[in-house]
Order: structure tokens, then sequence, then C-alpha cells
């Protein structure tokens, strides 16, 4: 359960104070999969950077389980990052030196799982999002639509709970688009996964069962 | 004019070769505004960092208003690359330590355009795509579509004759991504601007007068 009450944030570029999230408060239950929507600009990635535990608001309280993530300490959080939420960024964010393999594999070597295991659970991964023949390339030999699906493949490698997915089919063609969206889909069938999904696209949106829309850093009805 | 006659390219990853482009012939003429879609790794950026005499073929011919490419100087290929062609990458490349601001002032730059002359166009493309208060910001202060509208400001910096634009609006909601492809628009009314579009997006394809297919590195009709 993902809560979130009078969320604000604040960006301070010299002097100047830039607010981006002016107030936000929502309910996400488990299970759920919800669109995120609005504008260029309008704190999407804000948003769920802080949702994932990877940003700070300026003021206002997130509690996830039950527990608000302010009192929580760096273990507790680096679990969370770990195993319980599963981020596909925006610009994929992916490890330059490491094959799509290995940037697959990277969130189970932090979870302790063995090699063996490891590498057939990425394979099976990189299989399901289209890419066994591309294993073995590097970042910058992959085009963008397939390093944004390598990226989205190590975001389901600890099959965690929560998927954050930030505008996850960006780069892909339609057909290629649906085919993820439906893999996203089949693990909140499958597992109860809950999926919050930053999209431009009004197909991708039309996929989950619910729609929020924010503009200048407030929802809007 | 842009020809390309039997273009194919091919990458060595250890010692596997991958075929990429098969054999691709084409005529753009002046002024043409082209669509140019595919699936995701079909092969669309590598013909487009072709045609922008930022990578060369490995076979085939590609002739720019009447002069092949394989055959000119490295000056020749860096005024072609500053003066005659704007490109907007698939994922932006803008320079992280420079601001919005100096990153559209780059071309001018090194196309020697004095330093008043070249804040005052560079604030007015910025304008252009609706990013003036973000002028001072550095890409890391700026959204995932923030990045893109720079991107897009810079290969306009110029006024080249040729723009190849690789999904200018794929970080863009439909309003901005609208607006910006008015703005392309504008250009070839105007000045008689040729537009490259690479597009997952049906809409922006729409808005051209000509759609080129790829798949599997080959034109299909
Ligand atoms: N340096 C490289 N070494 C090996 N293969 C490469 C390299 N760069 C690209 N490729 C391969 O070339 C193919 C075409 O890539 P390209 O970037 O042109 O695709 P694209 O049509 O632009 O796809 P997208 O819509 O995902 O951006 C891909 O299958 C990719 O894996
Ligand atoms: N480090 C920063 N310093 C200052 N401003 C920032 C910083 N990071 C983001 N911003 C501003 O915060 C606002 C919201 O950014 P955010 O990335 O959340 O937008 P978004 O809704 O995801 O947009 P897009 O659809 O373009 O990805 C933008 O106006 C941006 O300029
Ligand atoms: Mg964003
Ligand atoms: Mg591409």
């Amino acid at each position: 359960l993902i809560e979130l009450r009078d969320v604000k944030k604040s960006y301070k570029l010299d002097s100047i104070e830039i607010p981006v999230l002016k107030g936000i408060s929502m309910i996400v239950e488990k299970g759920e999969v919800v669109a995120l929507v609005g504008p260029s600009g309008s704190g999407k990635s804000t948003l769920m950077n802080i949702i994932g535990c990877l940003d700070v608001p300026t003021s206002g309280e997130y509690i996830l389980d039950n527990i608000p993530v302010q009192n929580m300490n760096r273990d507790q959080i680096a679990h969370i990052r770990n195993k319980k939420i599963g981020f596909v960024f925006q610009n994929f964010n992916l490890i330059a030196r490491l094959t799509a393999l290995e940037n697959v594999e990277l969130p189970m070597i932090y979870a302790g799982v063995g090699r063996k295991e490891r590498k057939e659970r990425a394979m099976e991964l990189l299989n399901m999002v289209g890419l066994s023949d591309r294993s073995g390339h590097y970042p910058t030999q992959l085009s963008g639509g397939q390093q944004q699906r390598v990226a989205i493949a190590r975001a389901l490698a600890n099959n965690p709970p929560i998927i954050l997915a930030d505008e996850p089919t960006g780069s892909l063609d339609t057909a290629t688009g649906k085919s993820i969206m439906e893999l996203l889909l089949s693990l909140n069938d499958k597992f109860g996964t809950t999926l919050i999904i930053v999209t431009h696209d009004p197909t991708v949106a039309s996929y989950c069962r619910r729609t929020v829309r924010i503009k200048d850093g407030l929802l809007v009805e």
C-alpha cells in the first residue's frame, strides 16, 4: 500500500526556489494498475522518484505498507529499492560497461542470488522482452528501444511486488509497446504486482485500470 | 537532395558480423517532409546516422547535393554537420556541464556567430520550444521532455536546410508534441527545410507527406 499525504517538492537553483510538487495526496492499493499522465515538466518523474525512495519530499508524508518512509534507516531503504520496488527509469540508466545480460543480473547480485540461477533468470527475462539475441551487447551497441527493454527486464529481476515504470514504451513501436504492456499486466495477473506507469500514450493509459492526472505539480480530476 | 544507393551497414561484434542495413536505396528531394517508421531495432537510427554524416556505410553510395559523401574531406564533412544538417538525437546528447542556453548556442559558436547575436537567437529558440524559463538549467535539472526540447532547439540553431529528427516527440505529451511538429513544419513552409522524422507515433507520421517503412534493415512498401 502506497500513501502520500500533501507531498511537496522544491528544487533550489542558485537562490531561487522552484516548486515542482505542490501538495500531492494519493493512495495506491496493493495490486492496482495505475497510469500517471500529464504535460512535459509537470512533475511525473519527480513524483515517481519519491515513491521509489530515490528522492525525498521537501515536506509531507510518504507511508509505504504502513511505515512512514522518513522514519526508515539506510538498510530498510536499500531493501525497499532492491527487493520491494522495480524501477524503469525514463532515461534507462543502464551501466555502460556491463552487457545487457549483466545489467539484468545486477539487482540479483545485490540480492545475493547464486551465479547459475541469476544467469538463467536474466536470460529468461531478456527472452521475455525479445532480446535473447542481444545479451552480449553493451548499451551503446543497442538501439534506443532495445536499451529500454533491457531496463524493463532489469526492473523485473527480483520479481518485486511494486513496479514503477517511467514511460516504459516511449522508445518502442506500437507492436513492441503492446507486448511490453502485456508482459507487465501478466505480472499483475499472476503475482498481484502493483503497477504505476507514467505515459504520454493514451493507448498505454487505456490498459491501466485507473488514470491519475498531474498538471503543474498538482493532481487534477 | 539526398540519394542512397544500395547502402549496407554491418557491425562487428567479437568475430560475428551483424548486418543491420541490408541494401537501402532511396531519394529525398529538397523541401520534402518524410516520416521514417519501423519496429524497434530495425535500423532507423543507423540509417539516420549515415544520412547525417555521423557514420559511414559498410558498402553502397550516399550522394548529398550531387556530391558522393565518401569523396569528401574532413572539412567538407564538418561543414555539412554544422551548417547543412541539424540533428535531433534519439537520446538527446546534451552536454551535461553546459546550461540549456549554452547547449543551444554551441552550434553557433562552431559557425562563428557573434556572442550577442547567438545569445539572442538561442533565447528565441528556447522560447519557441516553450523553455524560456529554463535557460539556466543544466540537463540534469530538466525533465525528459524538456531535455528533448533543448535538443530540438539546438538542431535549429544555424537554420540548416536539412533537419534529421530521431523520435523528436518520444518524451513529449500529445499537446507539446503537436506544438513541436507545428514548429518543424513551419520551418518547411517558411524556408523549404527538408525534414526526415523517425517516429513510432502514427499521428506524427500523419503530419508528414510521405512515409518510408523499414523492417529488418530493408525498406518495405
Ligand atoms: N555498435 C553496435 N554493434 C552491434 N550492433 C549494433 C550496434 N549499434 C546498433 N546495433 C544493432 O543494430 C540494430 C539497429 O539499431 P538501430 O539503432 O538503427 O535501430 P532503430 O530502428 O533505431 O530502433 P529503435 O526504434 O529501438 O530506436 C539493432 O538490432 C542493434 O542491436
Ligand atoms: N534538479 C533540478 N533542479 C531544478 N529543477 C528541476 C530539477 N529537476 C527537475 N526540475 C524541474 O522540475 C519540473 C518537473 O520535472 P519532472 O522530471 O518531474 O517532469 P515530468 O512530468 O516527468 O516531465 P516529462 O514528461 O518531460 O518527463 C520540471 O519543470 C523541471 O525543470
Ligand atoms: Mg519525466
Ligand atoms: Mg532508434
